[in-house]
C-alpha cells in the first residue's frame, strides 16, 4: 500500500483509495466498512471500505477474508496482496485519521467526539464510492455507539441504499472482514513507517501494542513526555492516558477559556449594574489585539 | 497567538517542536 | 540617548493622563508605545520558555495630535500666542521636545489660524480646519484597514481567531465608523463626539 501522501503530512487525513473496477461501475454492488485502531493511545485510526459486486460476493469469500482480528499481520498483508491481485472486482478506499486530528477534534473548543469523527467518515467513504460511480445497493458497517441510532443515521443520509449496521460485521461479512483487513494493513503500515514531526532524541521504536493498558506502551509515554510541549504527535492526547500522565509529568498550562468559565461564575446581576463611572474602554481595534497605551517602562 | 500561559521561566525544547515559518 | 532614542512621557490626548512616547531625534519622528497584554501568555525565548514579561510595539505617530491637546487647551483665551507658550506643560515639561520637529510648522494650518507678525507666527486652534482634516484621516483611515482585511463588523473575541474570509461582508460605512472609533484613542472626548457629527 502506497502510503507516500501520509508520509509527507501526517498530521490531518489522509485519503488512499484503489481504481475502481469497471464491473463494479456497471453491476450491483455491496459494500463493507470498518475501521482499525480506534482504541490505542497511540498512531492514526484507519476507515476502509471495501466493494465489490454482488455477483462476485462468492468469489471475494472464496479469499478466505475471515475475521481479520483472527489473523496475523503477515496473514493480512497476503489477503491484502491477492485482494489488489483480484482488483478487476473488488474495490477499496480509506481514510487515515491522524493522531492529531483525533486530539484536535476532541479538544478543540468545538467538541467533536469520536462516535461523530467516526460516523462523519464512515459515511464520507460511502459518499466517495458513490461519486467515484462504484453501483452500490447494500451496505454493510459494524456498530460504533449504538447501533440503532447510527442505523438510523446511515440509512437516512443514504435513503436509496439498503443500510445493515450488526455487532461483529466483519464476522459476517465478507466485505467488512475484507474492509477491515484493509484498515488494519493500512494502520500497520502507517505506524510502521510513521515520520516524526518532531526531533526526537533518543527515540524508543519499541512502544508495545499501542493500547493504553499495556505497561510498555505506558511506559514509552512516560519517556517521551516533554514538560513543555507534551508529546510528539503521534499520541493521542485526548486519551485518558495520556491526560493523566501529562498533568502529572509535564508544566500546567492555564488556558484562557478555562478561567474564564470560573469568573463568568459571578452573579448575573453584576453584568447590568455599573459601579460608578465606566471607564472609557479603549476601541476595540486595541482591545481585540491585546494592546494598551504604555504608561511607564 | 495562543492563549495560554506555562507558569515557569525554564529551559524548553522550541526548535525541535516549533519550525519557524515566514 | 547615544542613539538619538529618547522615552518621555507626555499628556495621552484622548485620556489626558501620562503616556510612553519615544523620540527619535535622528529620524524626526515620533512614536507611541503600546504594550501587548494578554492575560495567559508565555513567551518563547531562545530555547527557552518564559512566563513574565511584556512586548512593547513603537508605532510611528503625528505630532499633530499632541499638540493639538495644548493648541484646545489654549484656546479659551481666544488669542493667537506663539507656539511656544501654547505647548507648556509643568506636568509633563518634555512636551517642548514636540516643537523640535521641523515638520510641524508645516502641517500647523491643518488645525490653526495663523498670523504673521515681524516675521514671527502666531497660532490660534481653528475648530472647522480641525475637523476637516481629521475627516481626511478617518478616510486614510477606512481605506487602510479595507485594505488590510480588517474585520470592522461583527463582534470578534480576539483577533487571533478571526477566520480569513469575515472582512468581506462589511459595508461602507463600519469602516468609517471604525475608524472614527480608532482615530478617536487620540482624541479628547469632545472632539471625537464634535467629528462623529461631522
Amino acid at each position: 500500500m502506497d502510503l507516500r501522501e501520509l508520509e509527507r503530512d501526517n498530521t490531518g487525513r489522509c485519503r488512499l483509495s484503489s481504481p475502481v473496477p469497471a464491473a463494479c461501475r456497471q453491476e450491483p454492488c455491496v459494500l463493507g466498512v470498518d475501521e482499525a485502531g480506534r482504541g490505542p493511545v497511540l498512531g492514526p485510526m484507519v476507515y476502509a471500505i471495501c466493494y465489490c459486486p454482488l455477483s462476485r460476493l462468492a468469489d471475494l469469500e472464496a479469499l478466505k477474508v475471515a475475521d481479520s482480528k483472527t489473523l496475523s499481520e503477515s496473514e493480512r498483508d497476503r489477503l491484502f496482496a491477492k485482494m489488489e491481485e483480484d482488483g478487476d472486482f473488488v474495490g477499496w478506499a480509506l481514510d487515515v485519521l491522524s493522531p492529531n486530528l483525533i486530539s484536535t477534534s476532541m479538544l478543540g473548543r468545538v467538541k467533536y467526539n469520536l462516535n461523530s469523527l467516526s460516523h462523519d467518515t464512515a459515511v464520507g467513504l460511502v459518499q466517495y464510492a458513490l461519486d467515484q460511480g462504484v453501483k452500490v445497493t447494500q451496505v454493510f458497517v459494524d456498530t460504533v455507539g449504538l447501533p440503532e441510532t447510527y442505523q438510523e443515521r446511515l440509512q437516512r443520509r443514504f435513503p436509496d441504499l439498503e443500510v445493515t449496521v450488526k455487532a461483529k460485521a466483519d464476522a459476517l461479512f465478507p466485505v467488512v472482514s475484507a474492509a477491515s483487513i484493509c484498515a488494519k494493513v493500512a494502520r500497520d503500515q502507517a505506524v510502521k513507517s510513521w515520520q516524526f514531526i518532531e526531533e526526537l532524541h533518543d527515540l524508543d521504536a519499541d512502544y508495545g501494542s499501542g493500547y493504553p493498558n499495556d505497561p510498555k506502551t505506558k511506559a514509552w509515554l512516560r519517556k517521551h513526555v516533554e514538560p513543555v510541549f507534551g508529546f510528539p504527535q503521534f499520541v493521542r492526547f485526548s486519551w485518558r492516558t495520556a491526560q493523566s500522565i501529562l498533568e502529572k509529568e509535564a508544566e500546567a498550562v492555564t488556558w484562557e477559556d478555562s478561567t474564564a468559565d470560573q469568573e463568568g461564575s459571578g452573579k448575573i446581576t453584576s453584568y447590568f449594574l455599573s459601579e460608578g463611572p465606566r471607564p472609557r474602554l479603549p476601541h476595540r481595534y486595541f482591545l481585540e489585539r491585546g494592546l494598551e497605551p504604555a504608561t511607564a517602562l | 497567538l495562543l492563549p495560554c500561559a506555562v507558569p515557569r521561566n525554564r529551559p524548553a525544547p522550541v526548535s525541535r517542536f516549533f519550525t519557524p515559518a515566514v | 540617548m547615544k542613539s538619538g532614542l529618547m522615552f518621555v512621557k507626555l499628556a495621552n490626548p484622548c485620556s489626558g493622563e501620562g503616556a510612553i512616547y519615544l523620540f527619535n531625534v535622528c529620524l524626526q519622528q515620533l512614536f507611541e508605545i503600546k504594550v501587548f497584554k494578554e492575560k495567559h501568555h508565555s513567551w518563547f525565548i531562545n530555547q527557552s520558555v518564559q512566563s513574565e514579561g511584556q512586548l512593547h510595539f513603537a508605532t510611528p505617530m503625528d505630532p499633530l495630535f499632541l499638540v493639538l491637546h495644548y493648541l484646545k487647551k489654549a484656546d479659551k483665551e481666544g488669542k493667537f500666542q506663539p507656539l511656544d507658550q501654547v505647548v507648556v506643560d509643568d506636568m509633563f515639561p518634555n512636551c517642548t521636545l514636540l516643537l523640535k520637529f521641523p515638520e510641524l510648522e508645516k502641517f500647523l494650518h491643518h488645525v490653526t489660524e495663523e498670523k504673521e507678525i515681524d516675521s514671527k507666527k502666531y497660532y490660534k486652534y481653528s475648530k472647522e480646519k480641525t475637523l476637516k482634516w481629521l475627516e481626511k484621516k478617518v478616510g486614510q483611515t477606512a481605506a487602510a484597514l479595507k485594505a488590510s482585511h480588517v474585520p470592522v463588523g461583527a463582534r470578534v473575541q480576539s483577533a487571533a481567531f478571526v477566520p480569513g474570509d469575515q472582512a468581506s461582508g462589511d459595508k461602507e460605512e463600519d469602516y468609517i465608523c471604525y475608524a472614527h472609533g480608532l482615530i478617536s484613542e487620540y482624541l479628547p472626548k469632545e472632539l471625537s463626539d464634535d467629528l462623529a457629527k461631522y
